[in-house]
Order: C-alpha cells, then sequence, then structure tokens
C-alpha cells in the first residue's frame, strides 16, 4: 500500500517577495 | 475546433486524494486522507524544517479558457497578502482551515474519489504551503 507524505496534499504557493 | 493547448495542471488528478489514501504526517503517523484535521497539517508544519503553512484566502473563482473541466482559482497568500492564481481541475480538492476538503465541483469530487468535500467559496481559507526562511 503506498503511503503518501502530508506535504503532497496542500499546493504549495509561492508568494512574492518582499523586504 | 482546434485541439486545445496544454494547461498547467495536470490532466488526471493524483492518486492520494481517493478516499483510503495512507497520507504519512510529519511525526510519522498514518491517516487516511478523509480523517485529516487542520491540526494535523498543522503540527507537520511545526516539525518541518523547510515547509511552513501560509493562509491563502480564496478571491476568485473562474472557469478555465482552456477547458471546461478545469477552474482558475485566484488566492491572497500569507500575510502579505501576494496574489497567486491556480489553474486545476474542477474536483481538485484544498483543505479549508477548520472544514476539510473543499473543491469547485465537490459533486464530481466525492464522485471520482470518494472524498467528502463541500463547496469551495470566495472568503474560504486554504492551507497552503510555502518555505521557512532559511537564513
Amino acid at each position: 500500500v503506498p503511503v503518501f507524505p502530508w506535504h503532497s496534499l496542500v499546493p504549495f504557493l509561492e508568494p512574492s517577495q518582499s523586504g | 475546433p482546434p485541439s486545445l493547448s496544454s494547461t498547467v495542471a495536470p490532466p488526471s488528478l493524483p492518486p492520494y486524494f481517493i478516499k483510503g489514501s495512507i497520507i504519512q504526517l510529519a511525526d510519522g503517523e498514518l491517516k487516511r486522507v478523509e480523517d485529516l484535521k487542520t491540526e494535523d497539517f498543522i503540527q507537520s508544519a511545526e516539525i518541518s524544517t523547510e515547509l511552513k503553512i501560509d493562509s491563502s484566502t480564496v478571491e476568485r473563482i473562474e472557469g478555465s479558457h482552456t477547458s471546461p473541466n478545469f477552474a482558475v482559482v485566484q488566492f491572497s497568500v500569507g500575510e502579505h497578502r501576494a496574489q497567486v492564481s491556480v489553474e486545476v481541475l474542477v474536483e481538485y480538492p484544498f483543505f479549508v482551515f477548520g472544514q476539510g476538503w473543499s473543491s469547485c465541483c465537490p459533486d464530481r469530487t466525492t464522485q471520482l474519489l470518494e472524498l467528502p468535500c463541500t463547496k469551495l467559496s470566495v472568503g474560504d481559507v486554504c492551507i497552503s504551503l510555502t518555505l521557512k526562511n532559511l537564513r
């Protein structure tokens, strides 16, 4: 049975750089 | 009509959203995808050395120009409220803080994945990831 890491389930949304 | 060009999102849903999929949290605990709670993500991110959780508020949801199967969701991300748009399948589930899995078309999500799901709406605050500051 495959096991998936928790961080696969939510999107990686890179905010724009500031400061 | 001419064939559509490819889109930024994958053509099918990843397998880990199917009900019953086994998910490993950062502390090693295993849970089914449908049993995940907001706290599971928060605690996993606290343990993580690289990732942190951002609050991403849904600002707009509209149909994709490329395919009726896709939607464009615009988020306001993090404390700087950066505007980020993602193109996803309408059944693609996001995790809403304190609520759980939500998608643009929850009927389709439930039909395809058997994943209990509510309707994603403008104003919902979703869990997203960003990098911790590494200095």
